[in-house]
């Protein structure tokens, strides 16, 4: 849709073959789209990260639970997206946009696609005990942004 | 390359903090739970009665059954059974509610000599900010009593200390009051919520409750005598408050 690559198209002159652009990118557009170069191990995925509030030294104060599990999303959000992950609509065009201009316009992020809440029961200072709902601390699952 | 950086990562994830480093995450937790620092309760004693009510509550809260409460009828009054499980009302309270709070009784045993009524004073003044009061409860338990008094009836009350004189009695407001049997055990619930609300807005009219028992005649009666616990009482069944709150706006993160 760039304005100025139309008009540097139409100044060139016409050739009967097709010159594929030079940049990597078109090389590993063809390649992710064959489904050869995609390490499922690059993937956007969801790793744990244990927050151990005992490991903190915060029994003293902190009632319930022990820690949670509030994990981390990483990897890389290769083309094509939803072969292997959670993708969102806006992932795939940051993706065709990023192919067309990489240089300006990043790759869709590894982020949290899916997020829960937890409940904390601790004393205050006073010893008096709160039950606290605290919302999007856990992640559920990951995908592309 | 990918390899080697997952490796890295999960090699950080698992290798033991340094101190500075725990310092730091310690401080970005407390930051996300919305804490300025750490609290330091003094010696808090886990086994009194309002701890252990909070923790059936927070178990409860994290049943997938727990919503399905919310649509139940409300719970008799006199709690039987385990001395702190909340009550379904609590369960309706509590798939309603971004914080619980219950509150430590300030009088000590000494400070409360009246053979004929309990007195108790809460610090309602120390919540955080942006919550609002939904629900609160004063919860009083009732032992079963094995003497002469099993098939007589009691009259309970429960007053809010308006104004205190040194030369007469205090100024009271009735706020509940109920029949109970000597042969009943459990927790007995009245109901705080307006009390709470005032007294959160004007802590300085936070005088305190005053419980007083009567028989069947209309004589005042130890509360000892029918049963009802007080601030001398086993710790697992000492007098507390819990409240329900809602948050009023959006929790916004200061920027550091």
């Amino acid at each position: 849709s760039a304005p100025g690559h139309k008009q540097r198209n139409q100044n060139r002159p016409k050739t009967p073959k097709h010159t594929p652009p030079s940049s990597q990118e078109a090389l590993r557009l063809a390649e992710a789209a064959e489904n050869v170069s995609v390490d499922p191990k690059q993937g956007c995925k969801k790793h744990e990260l244990y927050v151990s509030f005992r490991e903190l030294g915060w029994q003293d104060w902190i009632i319930a639970p022990e820690g949670y599990a509030a994990y981390y999303c990483e990897g890389e959000c290769a083309f094509p997206l939803n072969s292997y992950m959670n993708a969102t609509n806006h992932a795939i065009v940051q993706t065709l946009v990023h192919f067309i201009n990489p240089d300006s316009v990043p790759k869709p992020c590894c982020a949290p696609t899916q997020l829960h809440g937890i409940s904390v029961l601790y004393f205050d200072d006073s010893s008096n005990v709160i039950l606290k709902k605290y919302r999007n601390m856990v992640v559920r699952a990951c995908g592309c942004h | 390359n990918f390899t080697m950086e997952s490796d890295l990562s999960s090699a950080f994830v698992h290798r033991a903090l340094r101190s500075q480093e725990r310092r730091e995450v310690q401080r970005e937790i407390l930051s996300v739970l919305g804490l300025p620092r750490r609290p330091r309760p003094h010696s808090p004693e886990r086994r009194t009665a309002a701890p252990i009510y909070m923790l059936e509550l927070y178990n409860a809260a994290l049943e997938p059954a727990a919503s399905g409460f919310s649509r139940a009828a409300a719970a008799p009054v006199l709690a039987p059974a385990p001395p702190s499980a909340p009550t379904r009302r609590d369960q309706r309270y509590l798939s309603d509610a971004d914080m619980v709070m219950s509150f430590v009784n300030m009088v000590e045993p000494d400070e409360d000599p009246h053979m004929f009524h309990q007195f108790h004073r809460f610090d309602l003044s120390r919540i955080p900010e942006g919550e609002a009061v939904t629900a609160a409860e004063f919860r009083v338990y009732k032992d079963f009593v094995h003497e002469r008094y099993e098939n007589e009836t009691f009259h309970v009350s429960v007053y809010q200390v308006l104004r205190e004189y040194d030369d007469r009695d205090s100024d009271l407001f009735l706020l509940d009051s109920r029949v109970i049997w000597a042969a009943e055990e459990g927790w007995l619930v009245f109901d705080l919520t307006a009390t709470s609300n005032h007294w959160i807005l004007h802590p300085g009219q936070n005088l305190g409750l005053l419980l007083v028992l009567e028989s069947a005649d209309g004589d005042r009666v130890n509360p000892r005598v029918a049963g009802l616990v007080g601030n001398q009482g086993p710790q697992n069944k000492q007098p507390f408050i819990v409240a329900f709150f809602r948050a009023t706006g959006v929790r916004l993160r200061s920027v550091r």
